[in-house]
């Protein structure tokens, strides 16, 4: 454990205790993408699957429960308690066209044929542009509320973190993840529009909107 | 080095 992993996971735990804040206290889920969620708990189920395999450690056991719990009740949250709030007119993406070329991808391009391991990459494949969803439902509407900005920036943190980190245990460790590091390049190069954003408007105070 | 199949990362 390093401290870019540390602060990149701590970021990742942030990043989804905001969104649950934001949707208890607002008892609304408007501006967040449903299928960006249900993609989320497809990726912890299919990568943590390891639980009940592996033994790593307390804190990577416990880091992994949270995540596959609080995706599902992300998830829970958004289709049941408040579904009236959710916003499926703008909610569009169709991620069939995420899930089939992943699929297909873990199937392809893999460390080793088993289950598990294809799950695993499948996972990585997949987490990489499970975001989508939510970026195009912001360009839809054209702006963002500054809670959902702050969730979708913690989220890029945590992937920038990552990709420290792996610079970090390449060097230290002679450490390397070929799959998860052009996995997670491409998924943190997709957040550098909203990182642009964000700084230039939300940090000033301003709501977060597309230029026309 | 420690490579696959130690996935110690979440």
């Amino acid at each position: 454990m390093n401290i870019f992993r540390l602060l990149g996971d701590l970021s990742h735990l942030l990043a989804i205790i905001i969104l649950l804040l934001k949707i208890w206290k607002t008892r609304s889920c408007a501006g967040i993408s449903g299928k960006s969620q249900i993609l989320f708990a497809i990726v912890y189920t299919t990568r943590y699957l390891d639980l009940l395999t592996t033994y790593i450690s307390a804190y990577n056991t416990f880091m992994k429960i949270i995540f596959i719990a609080t995706s599902y009740t992300t998830v829970f949250l958004m289709y049941v308690k408040f579904k009236a709030t959710y916003d499926h007119n703008h909610d569009t993406f169709r991620i069939e066209f995420l899930i089939l070329p992943t699929s297909l991808l873990a199937l392809l391009i893999n460390h080793e044929f088993t289950i598990i391991e294809i799950l695993w990459t499948f996972s990585i494949y997949l987490e990489s542009v499970a975001i989508l969803p939510q970026l195009f439902l912001v360009s839809k509407t054209g702006e963002a509320e500054s809670i959902t900005s702050h969730y979708l920036f913690a989220l890029g943190c945590y992937r920038g973190l990552y990709l420290l980190n792996w610079v970090y245990r390449y060097y230290a460790e002679n450490y390397y993840e070929l799959i998860a590091i052009v996995a997670g390049l491409v998924q943190t190069i997709l957040y550098c529009d909203f990182f642009y954003l964000y700084i230039t408007k939300v940090l000033k105070g301003k709501k977060l909107q597309l230029p026309a | 080095h420690p490579h696959y199949p130690f996935k110690d990362e979440l």
